[in-house]
């Protein structure tokens, strides 16, 4: 069937900064991490509303992981489709999650390519730091869109936070600019 | 008088006490980062040495999660440890570090399987990361979502630093601009922490806005029923807003709450560094003091504080004004273009954009949130 795109939005972006160092080896392992469509949505939504106002008679009266899995744990159609799509690429060394909604594997780039239509898996480098992320975007066959949210290990580059050092003149100079009630 | 935030100049603004340090064994916090960062056993215990005379204090974490290597230390791993075990004084601290992970590997994801997988995790999390919205796709975020919704269900806190861009600013495909939010912190499902400055930066005083406090609306996720009066109080009576075609205002919108985000000292890699500031600092400050206030609760056999948003916004109809610092003056930054001309909002009475309901008034907030 068509292969349909569970992360059609934004636009693959390299972010500034990391180089890109070619096309990874066919046999180069990739780390996918597959998020399986939950169930139970809705229910939760209305738990967590139930548990966490101090209002409601069931405050603080929280769920074990135990007890969230039996809420949100993928159907079973889900549970074997996923599945079986795998094996048939021959992908076996997944682990998963005690909550079931999640399933990490190693899989050889190259059958990642054939699993994922559209994805290709390229080295970039940044300072000491390498990933293997994928430019172009990924899709995955129409009839697992229903039972995967998105894959993980393929677009997002690893956060940029920095902290903000500053210099304590300059710190002398906003004060100034603060007690004049103007935004620096 | 001080010459930069140390532990005491923090504990002293916010009215902590010697005696308003961690008691029970079994309570716990955690911080995490997702730099890829290390941070030294080494340089916390010169930290404390330095700094935490004043109050009782671990002066080692007592778990990592995941790998620390030998590298140097970084300056995030470093001053989210060091600062939520100074409010969270004497609490059991966990570290998930996500140093060396496989070159394909996604480390917040990675933390969030994590979460999926353990059934005995800390009570409160701080977490100093965020992305724009724009630039993750809406199937990601909403799962992401819902990972915070089953964390919330457990009763665990999870704090998210607010970023460090003011409103932020995105050229949009036709050349208008608009404000920038940033995701996790635009979750409903998460208690976001925005930054604020002393008036005057050399003594312990009142506190305005820090202008790098994010804050703003998510273009992704609607308004939570918890914080609409709050919110539409704010729009109802600013004295000055942006143009509306700026910002989302039916959106989500952030912080929740701040605390001081401007010249920390850090120790790192064994030297002490000053001017370190960013809504990384204030997020493990406000993450020690919630996991100080489930120990008195725990104390009294009362449940954790769980997702703490809704509990947040009823203080003041509860008539708990006091339990948080109302920050009214300043702003943050945003477009710098001829219309907003770099400014995004301004903080007000009550709950507002940059620091939400303000900073935390610690025997105030404890008495709020811990029924007599």
């Amino acid at each position: 069937g068509l292969a349909l795109q569970p992360e059609p939005e934004p636009p693959c972006r390299v972010p500034p900064g990391w180089t890109p160092a070619g096309r990874v080896d066919p046999g180069h392992e990739v780390q996918l991490t597959f998020a399986l469509r939950q169930r139970g949505a809705g229910r939760l939504s209305q738990l967590v509303r139930a548990v966490s106002d101090p209002r409601s008679p069931r405050y603080g009266k929280y769920l074990s992981l135990e007890q969230v899995r039996d809420l949100v744990q993928p159907s079973p159609a889900t549970l074997t489709a996923v599945l079986k799509w795998l094996q048939g690429y021959g992908v076996e060394k997944c682990s998963s999650v005690t909550t079931l909604d999640f399933l990490e594997c190693l899989v050889p780039a190259s059958t990642a390519e054939q699993l994922l239509p559209g994805a290709e898996f390229h080295r970039y480098v940044k300072g000491q730091r390498s990933v293997v992320r994928s430019p172009l975007r990924y899709a995955v066959p129409e009839e697992l869109a229903e039972h995967v949210d998105f894959v993980g290990g393929l677009h997002r580059f690893p956060a940029e936070r920095k902290v903000v050092s500053r210099a304590w003149a300059k710190k002398e100079m906003e004060s100034k600019q603060h007690n004049g009630a103007r935004a620096v | 008088f001080h010459l930069g935030v140390t532990p005491s100049v923090i504990r002293k603004r916010y009215n902590m006490t010697g005696g308003d340090v961690g008691l029970l064994p079994n309570n716990s916090q955690a911080c995490a980062q997702f730099l890829e960062q290390y941070f030294h056993q080494a340089d916390v215990a010169e930290f404390m040495q330095l700094f935490g005379s004043s109050f009782a204090h671990r002066s080692q974490v007592d778990r990592v999660i995941g790998r620390q290597g030998k590298g140097k230390a970084g300056l995030e791993a470093s001053l989210d440890v060091e600062y939520i075990m100074s409010t969270g004084a004497n609490i059991s601290t966990w570290v998930f570090s996500n140093a060396g992970r496989h070159e394909s590997q996604e480390p917040f994801l990675a933390w969030l399987l994590l979460l999926s997988n353990m059934s005995s995790l800390p009570w409160v999390h701080s977490v100093s990361y965020g992305d724009d919205e724009d630039s993750l796709s809406l199937a990601y975020m909403e799962r992401v979502n819902v990972e915070f919704m089953k964390a919330a269900a457990r009763g665990l806190t999870i704090l998210f630093a607010s970023g460090d861009d003011g409103a932020g600013c995105r050229r949009m495909p036709g050349g208008n601009h608009t404000f920038r939010p940033s995701f996790p912190a635009s979750s409903p499902y998460v208690t976001t922490v925005g930054g604020t400055s002393f008036k005057n930066p050399f003594l312990v005083t009142a506190e305005v806005t820090d202008y790098i406090s994010g804050g703003g609306f998510s273009n992704v996720f609607p308004m939570p029923d918890y914080q609409a009066a709050a919110v539409k109080r704010f729009l109802r009576s600013a004295s000055k807003l942006p143009p509306s075609s700026y910002y989302n205002s039916s959106g989500r919108a952030y912080p929740d709450l701040s605390a001081l985000s401007d010249n920390y000292w850090v120790v790192t890699n064994r030297i002490p560094l000053p001017w370190v500031s960013g809504t990384s600092a204030s997020t493990p400050v406000v993450g020690g003091m919630v996991a100080l206030i489930n120990d008195r609760r725990l104390q009294r056999g009362l449940a954790p504080l769980g997702f703490l948003n809704p509990a947040l916004y009823q203080l003041q109809e509860q008539g708990h004004d006091a339990a948080l610092y109302d920050v009214t003056q300043g702003c943050h930054l945003s477009c710098l273009d001829g219309t907003v001309q770099g400014q995004g909002f301004c903080a007000g009475p009550a709950w507002d954009p940059v620091t939400g309901w303000g900073t935390p008034n610690f025997p105030r907030l404890l008495r709020a949130l811990l029924p007599p």
